[in-house]
């Protein structure tokens, strides 16, 4: 079974134009395990990448050398999973009780 | 179907044995048509929802052929609950299916969605192996005939927006595309997915304008006015290509393509807070809005005939 942890979801602001070929790059370097959750396309819209923990610090060091602007958006991927799946499993029990 | 927790995320024989059920209940609205099989040979299950009368002018949606979209199916399973709950009350939805059928596909891609609940919660794609290379699946939204093989998809299996060996390699999209074909009179066909909140129109694989394009955006437009009345959500709209990005291969561009003027794809909530983990809570709020854009548009095409 797949885990997530240490996996970070990175959200990536384009300045300008000029640095969305460099955003883009980051999606031939398959190595890194990206998973881009949305795709480069404009400055207007972000771009959220799903990072493993053995990509993060070349990604954030990526992005900071290059100066383009990112926020981690989602901290901990593997806790959110795991809370998601303890709701599952809380609500199956109480239909359970129920029924 | 009355205790069926919806607020909830469930598994795919949850949501199956769910359809089932609400068959069952309302024998003379709801009936379940099998449209093919999935790769591990899942049925691919739609509901029909009818009142009468044979090859009526229909809506198509689809939710979840991205399968780690779980906001999709889930609001989906709430859709399917609304319309025999509304129907017979609410004037606007009963004058639809009045004159009109809605198909209703819960679980574009189950063999995704149940790899989602077992190996990988953030699988997209669908689980047939591709000949020659370790990677498993192809990316069900980027498998049509519209600009196949164009820019916005790849070639490589292992990227998560391959495209496939082949226009509708995938059994998901293959299924769809027969029934399509076969049904012949589908007016709307709505693909829902998950995150970032738009609600989009063709192209994606070209900048060429959809002929339509106008009366595409007008009711995009109306539809998202009042899908944030509920709660204020607020949503985007446009072409595909204008709006997010390229992307050749899609389900809408091929609809569009084949006659069906009302052809939109959905983005649900959130607008990246969550992500694809949008958190159980989430999911009767965001069912409820974007029914009424649902029915905004459903209404619009059931009172303008083409």
């Amino acid at each position: 079974k797949d885990t997530f942890e240490g996996h970070q979801v990175l959200r990536i602001v384009a300045k300008d134009v000029t640095q969305l070929p460099l955003i883009k790059d980051l999606e031939q370097f398959t190595d890194l395990q990206l998973d881009f959750w949305t795709y480069v396309n404009n400055v207007e819209n972000p771009v959220d990448i799903r990072v493993p923990a053995h990509s993060l610090q070349y990604v954030k060091r990526y992005l900071e050398t290059h100066g383009i602007g990112y926020s981690v958006m989602i901290e901990d991927l593997q806790a959110m999973v795991d809370e998601e799946q303890e709701q599952m499993k809380a609500a199956a029990r109480s239909a359970e009780v129920f029924s | 179907t009355d205790s069926f927790d919806f607020s909830n995320y469930h598994t795919l024989n949850e949501i199956y044995s769910f359809q089932d059920q609400l068959v069952a209940e309302n024998p003379n609205l709801v009936s379940k048509i099998v449209i093919g099989q999935s790769y591990q040979g899942r049925d691919l299950n739609v509901l029909k929802f009818s009142t009468g009368g044979s090859n009526r002018p229909a809506i198509w949606i689809d939710t979840g052929i991205h399968s780690r979209e779980w906001i999709t199916q889930a609001s989906s399973t709430w859709f399917a609950k609304k319309i025999v709950t509304d129907y017979g009350r609410d004037p606007a939805l009963t004058a639809v299916l009045n004159q009109m059928d809605i198909f209703l596909e819960i679980v574009a891609n189950p063999d995704g969605f149940v790899y989602t609940h077992t190996n990988n919660r953030m699988w997209r794609k669908t689980r047939k192996p591709n000949t020659g290379s370790s990677c498993v699946g192809v990316d069900p939204n980027r498998n049509w005939d519209a600009g196949f093989g164009g820019a916005g998809a790849s070639s490589s299996p292992c990227n998560e927006s391959y495209r496939g060996p082949s226009v509708h390699s995938e059994p998901e999209v293959k299924a769809i595309v027969d029934f399509v074909k076969s049904h012949g009179n589908l007016k709307a066909f709505i693909s829902i997915h998950s995150y970032s909140q738009m609600l989009l129109y063709p192209y994606g694989y070209t900048y060429t304008p959809a002929k339509d394009k106008a009366a595409l955006d007008s009711l995009a437009k109306t539809a998202v006015a009042d899908l944030r009345s509920l709660y204020g959500t607020s949503y985007r709209y446009g072409s595909i290509i204008d709006t997010i990005y390229q992307a050749s291969g899609g389900s809408i561009d091929w609809t569009y393509n084949q006659g069906i003027k009302y052809s939109f794809a959905f983005e649900l909530r959130d607008t990246g807070r969550y992500g694809f983990n949008l958190p159980a809570n989430q999911i009767l709020p965001t069912a409820q809005e974007t029914w009424l854009a649902l029915l905004t548009i459903f209404s619009h095409v059931n009172n303008n005939p083409y």
